[in-house]
């Protein structure tokens, strides 16, 4: 997190806050909502409260503005710069404005004005732009489904260096943007797509191609707005050209970065009994058509061209995979090889001779 | 006569840098400057700060991935002392 320069704040901790205008994009009572849910993210971590007035001066005065709007620093139509803020101070200190040639929503289409302005308020509050990419207060706009959202540890960290902690007996904790060569590092799932390699993690996913160096880290919204965080498993069909996402009791179904359908699927229809809850990791032999589930110290067998579960499955992971225990986290193949993710390491599994041929580190493929 | 699509994507992205720069990075240059006077290594160094800023390859130069950023949605603060 960065302050602003000079560390400006506000003296008092009770603020209040104005809405001046509303945009013609929302009905007023989702603008209204919107704004307070943005305010409770910054009063749940810190010692500040917002209350809201309808006339006279507030602290922060919310507007929707187009173009010039007379502070030098005019807007610039749609799409571009979407909103900016002042630093605390009096007149104009702390004030927000809205570009109003944004088309300014409630969901994933347009500009989300709930993480906007949230983003805008660390301004009035006191932050600077953070170059934590998974941080509210980056200067980039990215979609992360309200309902979802939670305040990264970056900017708590910032709002608490300003004003102190919340008065809450439990502090709270924000999720961390997972760093690249973590020696730590786990993944939730891992899946090849078209050539490139897809490690998920959290609400990211790293983005590889298996001969070039650079790793892209993306916030997984970016790509699917209807994806939820947190992908379990994950296998590429390169036969159909389908790459399967696997959370909870759900799957998604994509082809290359397209969703196939626009709601989940159920892995029951897949054959899975009511009891397996979620699966662990998965992926597909390119050369038979099989795709591997694995769940606990168990794996099933799915024909991909029947379309049916093998018989005689669960099987133990143990039996098939001779140096693989329980709790997979994530499994792809590549080449003649099978890569097994559990926890910081990585197993490469020769299926010809039933052995782990080497051990890695899980992040091995980052070139770290 | 007409410029040249490639001519006309080059001079846009030049603009793009150099406002880019200007709004959020406190690159200070007259409008004729471009990349070929004396403002060049300002220009670079400006380059140089976005780019680490976020995390990309520090080239000094406006390669795909710099402009990608630059083309983002984003707020209107600057980067770099308000």
């Amino acid at each position: 997190y960065v302050l602003t320069d000079g560390n400006p704040k506000w003296e008092r901790k009770d603020l209040t806050y104005r809405i001046v205008n509303y945009t013609p994009d929302m009905n007023s009572a989702d603008v209204d909502k919107a704004i307070q849910k943005a305010f409770k993210v910054w009063s749940d971590v810190s010692p500040l409260t917002f209350k809201r007035i309808y006339d006279g001066n507030a602290d922060i005065m919310m507007s929707f503005e187009t173009g010039d709007h007379r502070d030098n620093s005019p807007f610039d139509g749609p799409d571009g710069l979407l909103a900016h803020a002042f630093q605390p101070g009096n007149g104009i200190g702390g004030d927000v404005h809205f570009d109003e040639a944004e088309s300014w929503t409630k969901g994933s289409n347009g500009y989300n004005l709930f993480l906007v302005a949230a983003h805008e308020l660390g301004h009035a509050l006191g932050l600077s732009h953070s170059t934590d990419p998974g941080a509210l207060m980056y200067p980039t706009y990215s979609y992360t489904e309200p309902n979802e959202f939670r305040l990264p540890q970056d900017d708590i960290n910032g709002i608490q260096t300003v004003y102190g902690h919340s008065d809450n007996p439990v502090q709270p904790t924000g999720p961390t943007t997972p760093v690249t060569c973590d020696p730590k590092l786990t993944f939730d799932a891992v899946a090849t797509m078209r050539g490139e390699l897809l490690f998920f993690k959290g609400r990211y996913f790293w983005r590889k191609h298996p001969q070039m160096t650079e790793v892209e880290l993306n916030f997984i919204s970016l790509f699917w707005p209807s994806l939820p965080s947190g992908i379990q498993a994950a296998y590429e069909n390169v036969e159909r050209d389908q790459v399967f996402l696997f959370k909870e009791n759900k799957y998604w179904v994509l082809s290359g970065y397209e969703l196939v359908y626009n709601h989940p699927k159920s892995i029951y229809d897949l054959g899975f009994p009511k009891n397996v809850k979620r699966i662990n990791a998965a992926f597909n032999d390119k050369n038979t058509g099989k795709t591997y589930f694995f769940v606990g110290g168990k794996y099933w067998r799915y024909d991909e061209n029947r379309q049916a579960m093998d018989q005689g499955y669960p099987k133990k992971i143990i039996n098939e995979f001779r140096g693989i225990s329980k709790n997979v986290d994530a499994a792809f193949q590549n080449g003649r090889y099978i890569y097994f993710f559990i926890g910081t390491r990585q197993f490469q599994f020769d299926p010809n001779v039933k052995r782990v041929v080497s051990v890695m580190k899980s992040n091995s493929w980052f070139n770290c | 006569l007409p410029v040249a699509p490639e001519t006309e994507d080059e001079d846009k992205n030049i603009q793009l840098v150099e406002n880019y720069l200007r709004n959020f990075y406190k690159l200070e240059t007259d409008k004729q400057s471009h990349f070929k006077n004396k403002n060049v290594n300002s220009l670079t160094e400006k380059l140089e700060e976005m780019q680490a800023f976020f995390g990309l390859k520090v080239t000094g130069k406006p390669d795909v991935d710099t402009l990608e950023v630059m083309k983002k949605p984003r707020c209107g603060v600057p980067d770099i002392g308000q």
